[in-house]
């Protein structure tokens, strides 16, 4: 396999420290609407890079931190850590396991930590090279976006060729 | 550059053909270039003839066969560049029973080589996966995931996941 | 109640002639993808004057001409009628009931017909000033437009709100 | 002209309350405009409340939590001002079991005062209908139509259709 697990706390409606394990083959997430399940696409995506605020349904970036319920207050950070193995060499280096941090504070830019080091962004992009992953239109297809793979505009259905190229 | 997008073109197109038959149950999809003396910058045609209909633009489709029709593209996409990981969120949304059945079929082939990680209502779509997640909002506002039984049902702590095939 | 009945031959996937028998309060239409429900809405559309060839999910008008099947031929024109009792005295008429209908030709433009003998688009329009009727944006919710109801764009939101003012 | 527009907005305002609620089952919903000095050209603002969150943007929104904030917003216009006939074209296609439901009462209390022609896959929604059309495509590619008795099944020539109360 390759996505090995995910953990949260604080990202969107995942107020509380979540760990989520990935199996081989097809997982499903089911539940009612609004429960969280795109906030965990989402989550996938934003630790491993994703910078456009659209991409992530928000406004600015800080909306992805908790920002409370009825009951509860507001966190003041967002924090995922997502576990990947390599166990097909796919990546770079020579380690069995990557682990990818993500982390955001109210007024703060991102910081980013491979392996549990401070890391840019830059570097861990250089891991994924030419692996397909962090070209979001290319392994993630978000909610309500299949129709557009079938774009009304010619000029825009070249996109998923052009990714893929 | 002009060859690789060429290559990559070419592939899909012919993948695409297939992935098409299979998800209609029949019929055929062309792709072309709108300007073939340019291939760089040219926009895509794309003709499709569902079963029993005949060849027309993909702008007289239904929603659900557009989405199927996406489906097929993106498929043939992942066939040529495939991904360590595919994220799928409720692509099946606008499918009925003939097309899910069809759809849960190639998905099923394809989990065999990559990791998917699917968003869905559906029943059938489901039935089809390894591992169940549910996400709840047992705490209004706040989520949280349980792990399920294949039967759909919550797990206790010290069961073991059954795994299908 | 106000729709009483549609009839039409050679539109879109309706090749031969129908008839459908509306009731008061709410009727539903079922069936798989792509048998033809959405071309029923398209339709009644089209024969109140729909202009927008993009609103058809059509490329040029005369691609709501019936194009043929594999065992079919196309046909040469479209003929849509919808009979509309006058019932609450709605429209501005003596009569009861009023029917309307629109009729093309491959390579030709849409003739209307007002109970019968021939008639301008506008005298169609203006039998209907002011119920509502033929804005498109108000009495039909095409499908996957919902999600634009909630446009992006707050400037976008106004139109709800401008045509019903 | 600003008055009419203002007297409609602040009309479907306070309507909008009120069918958010019946369809989220509690909550709130507030429009507001961007620019209050020029209610004639400014944008719209909405923030809603599902029941046990917090105050949010519509963007953060999940798909089906969209789709139901849309159609409050689109209920509440048809209620300030009717149309003699609502054409709805799989607007419940995003929707759980849940929300269903309310949708269907809504539509139930709205379907006595106008007459209401639904796509619709969903069998809660069908359950609600005084009537029932099948689309079927017995011939590849050619459309017809069925009547069915509310519990699905074809009618037969000579029997008379059964009206919900
Ligand atoms: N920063 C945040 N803080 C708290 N809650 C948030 C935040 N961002 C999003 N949410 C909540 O997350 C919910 C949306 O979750 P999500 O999109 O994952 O739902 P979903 O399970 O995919 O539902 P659907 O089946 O309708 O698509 C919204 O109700 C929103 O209020
Ligand atoms: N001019 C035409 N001649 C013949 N067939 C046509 C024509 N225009 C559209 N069609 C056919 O009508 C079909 C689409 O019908 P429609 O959009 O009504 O489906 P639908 O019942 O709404 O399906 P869904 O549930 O997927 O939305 C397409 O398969 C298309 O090939
Ligand atoms: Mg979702
Ligand atoms: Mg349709």
């Amino acid at each position: 396999g390759f996505l090995k697990r995910i953990e949260m706390v604080g990202f969107k409606s995942f107020a509380d420290r979540t760990s989520i394990e990935f199996v081989d083959g097809i997982t499903a997430l089911l539940g009612p609407n609004g429960c969280g399940k795109s906030n965990i696409v989402d989550a996938i995506k934003w630790v491993l890079g994703e910078q456009s605020v659209r991409n992530m349904r928000a406004e600015r970036m800080e909306d992805v931190i908790f920002g409370g319920s009825e009951k509860r207050k507001a966190l003041s950070a967002a924090e995922v850590t997502i576990t990947i193995t390599n166990d097909r060499g796919l990546l770079e280096v020579e380690r069995p396991e990557i682990a990818i941090k993500r982390r955001i504070f109210r007024d703060g830019e991102s910081e980013y930590f491979l392996n549990g080091s401070p890391a840019r962004l830059k570097e861990i992009r250089e891991l994924f090279h030419d692996t397909g992953i962090g070209k979001s239109a290319y392994s993630v297809m978000e909610q309500g976006r299949i129709d557009q793979v079938l774009s009304n505009k010619p000029e825009e259905r070249r996109c998923l060729f052009e990714e893929a190229a | 550059s002009e060859n690789l997008f060429l290559q990559t073109y070419e592939a899909i197109r012919e993948r695409f053909h297939e992935t098409f038959r299979l998800l209609f149950g029949g019929g055929r999809a062309e792709i072309g270039l709108v300007d073939r003396e340019d291939p760089l910058n040219s926009g895509l045609e794309i003709y499709v003839q569902p079963p029993g209909k005949k060849l027309e633009n993909i702008s007289l489709l239904s929603g659900g066969e557009r989405s199927l029709c996406g489906i097929a593209l993106m498929f043939a996409t992942f066939q040529v560049k495939p991904s360590p990981f595919h994220i799928l969120d409720e692509i099946d949304a606008a499918l009925d029973e003939a097309s899910i059945q069809r759809f849960v079929n190639l998905l099923v082939d394809s989990g065999r080589e990559s990791q998917f990680l699917l968003v869905t209502h559906n029943k059938r779509t489901i039935a089809c996966a390894s591992s169940l997640l549910g996400v709840t909002m047992q705490e209004s506002g706040v989520s949280s995931i349980i792990t399920l039984r294949l039967d759909g049902q919550e797990r206790k702590k010290d069961e073991e996941p059954i795994k299908v095939g």
